[in-house]
């Protein structure tokens, strides 16, 4: 089973990645499980049949507290692919991750991960704090390969820096930092900085997904890219990334070496 | 007293905002604490005489649990200015906000801000998730006015729309939106959207930042840029949103009207 989970600062492209590689695993006749893990809720919406806003685990939990079943929290999207959106609360009252950490708790009672015969599980997690229930994923039997997205701006980078930090104190789990995906912002950016960032935290880009005028396409169609237009760059890009994914050995990957905070300022 | 708060999205420009701000404050001869309260602990440290990297007070108070005077937390910078830094805990250990919140309870123990004769508190807060620690500006005694650092980026907006909604929380405690501060991220960027999504919440956008090459300057300088260049545009800029601030009567500003997440997707 491939346990993945896409980390990155809010923004900088984690839905899209998540969502098109779930996609691609399903095409390749997987069995996937997509959980999304940020309180802007929108990552699992993206897979379903044109249900539109799915309720997320929080709004589910708060009429009922203790479901007997899955039923209104995992849902069946396009591609066979099952989906759940964690939620988050009202912002100012309670915990940000709380919503996260509710539904992998859901799952653990359930379990959803042990029994549901998943090929793939993916989480798409916020990365700006990594605290909370935005480190629930990296705990024992959920997350296992993780990858940050990462763009030429510098706060994604420090964001990039600090989940790496946190991959260290989650590694006797057997969480490794599968490496880096690159989003570019500007058609212009440049790969080099990024290639050298990811060497000095001993890691490595994984791929370059180019921006693309078809990603924002998808989008209004309501389809992930590697659906919507599966010739384009960036759908080749996640098939490459697929591929990349799948051939990592955990066991062989090193640890991360995260720079001290000084060296972003 | 003014008891101002600057919250942002991480990156969009708080910390120029804020220290520029509380350097200007100063120039006007008044007595100013400008606490930073991102885990980033990048704030204070640019209002400090060189000392570099003062300690965050998370750090001193690993070593000395129970101080009994603000000697190391509470540094002198320049201007007269009194600064800290809460600091942040080690991503995935313990609440990203935990810094702040430590930080806060030590101000209230030491009756930093009844006793201290400051004219103005300036509190530098990291708002991607308004939560735990990251909310405890908002309570009682500490933030009065509170305004959101705002880009044309989808990402920013979304902040302040979340931040608005944890006004709304903390409502009773006096907290207002005193307003948007626009620091833009293109010179091309399209002001009119901005004011548009201010005027949606019920607010407007008190001041325009221009991207400013000086400011860069300036950090390099390790000045802010009221101090470095007084007669740059972004200066100017400053110094007329230093007043508008303090014209600003708690009283009479409305609650902010944010919109549903759905708005922003
Ligand atoms: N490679 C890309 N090309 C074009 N648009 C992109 C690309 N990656 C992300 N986007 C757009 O940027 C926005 C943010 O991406 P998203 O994946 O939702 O970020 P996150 O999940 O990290 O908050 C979305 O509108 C998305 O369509
Ligand atoms: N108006 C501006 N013009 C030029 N550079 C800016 C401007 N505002 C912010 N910056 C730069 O952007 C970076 C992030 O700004 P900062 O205030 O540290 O953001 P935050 O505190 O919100 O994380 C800094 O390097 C800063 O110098
Ligand atoms: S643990 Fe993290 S997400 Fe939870 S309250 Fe603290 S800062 Fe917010
Ligand atoms: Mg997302
Ligand atoms: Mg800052």
């Amino acid at each position: 089973m491939e346990r993945i989970a896409i980390y990155g600062k809010g923004g900088v492209g984690k839905s899209v990645v998540a969502t098109n590689l779930s996609a691609r695993f399903a095409q390749l006749g997987r069995k996937v499980l997509h959980v999304g893990c940020d309180p802007k809720h929108d990552s699992a919406v993206r897979l379903t049949n044109g249900e539109g806003n799915i309720l997320t685990v929080l709004e589910v939990l708060a009429d009922d507290p203790n479901p007997t079943s899955t039923d209104g929290i995992l849902h069946e999207g396009r591609l066979g692919i099952h989906c759940c959106e964690a939620g988050g609360p009202e912002p100012g009252l309670g915990c940000g991750g709380r919503g996260v950490a509710r539904t992998l708790e859901f799952l653990d009672e359930m379990n959803v991960i042990g029994s549901g015969g998943y090929e793939v599980v993916m989480f798409d997690v916020l990365g700006d704090v990594v605290c909370g229930g935005f480190a629930a994923p990296l705990r024992q039997g959920f997350a296992e390969k993780v990858f940050i997205v990462i763009s030429e701006e510098p706060m994604a980078l420090f964001a990039a820096n600090n989940i790496s930090k946190a991959i260290h104190v989650y590694h006797p789990n057997g969480v490794v930092l599968g490496g880096f995906v690159a989003s570019l912002k500007s058609p212009d950016a440049d790969r080099s900085v990024l290639d050298r960032f990811a060497a000095a935290l001993s890691t490595r880009v994984l791929a370059f997904i180019p921006r693309d005028p078809l990603i924002t396409c998808a989008e209004r169609a309501r389809k992930t890219v590697v659906e919507y237009a599966p010739d384009s760059a960036s759908s080749k890009a996640f098939a490459a990334l697929a591929d990349e994914i799948a051939s990592i050995d955990p066991a062989s990957v090193p640890l991360p070496t995260p720079l001290g905070d000084e060296a972003f300022f």
